[in-house]
């Protein structure tokens, strides 16, 4: 399951924008 | 040059591309319980853009995070039919990228109608601004 949250994790963070 | 606190209260859509104005409606949405919406939100996004080999696990991750417990504020906010819908996506080995595209889309509208209006309109926001 941890690893599930990561993946989750990496999902959510690979969606938002990068600091400009 | 208008200033970023400005632009947030154009759209849901100005506010979701600037980072901090993603933190500062998360810490809005925390306040109110309900940041999954956001990360749902985000979690769709990023989605679409994961590469095949991890789709299939990353789907039931989401699945199993937001969905399958219709008390979360998310799988509140979802329709039956696109439930129903990504239920039957997530066992197919190969899952569709947008298999979450409609409820996405409902989360969204839920956001638009209720959360970022009153985040506009919160002291959180007033007193960035």
């Amino acid at each position: 399951i941890d690893s599930e949250d990561d993946l989750l994790l990496e999902c959510i963070s690979s969606a938002m924008p990068k600091r400009k | 040059p208008t200033p970023p606190y400005l632009k947030w209260a154009e759209s849901l859509h100005s506010l979701l591309d600037d980072q901090e104005g993603i933190q500062l409606f998360r810490n809005f949405l925390c306040q109110e319980g309900c940041a999954d919406l956001l990360d749902f939100w985000f979690a769709c996004s990023g989605f679409r853009k994961t590469s095949q080999d991890k789709r299939s696990k990353l789907a039931k991750a989401i699945y199993r995070k937001y969905i399958v417990d219709g008390t979360g504020i998310v799988s509140r906010q979802i329709k039956p039919a696109t439930k129903s819908f990504i239920r039957d996506c997530v066992v197919r080995p190969h899952p569709d990228p947008a298999m979450f595209e409609q409820a996405q889309t409902e989360i969204q509208t839920t956001m638009e109608e209720n959360t970022y209006p009153l985040f506009l309109k919160s002291d959180l926001y007033l007193e960035y601004t």
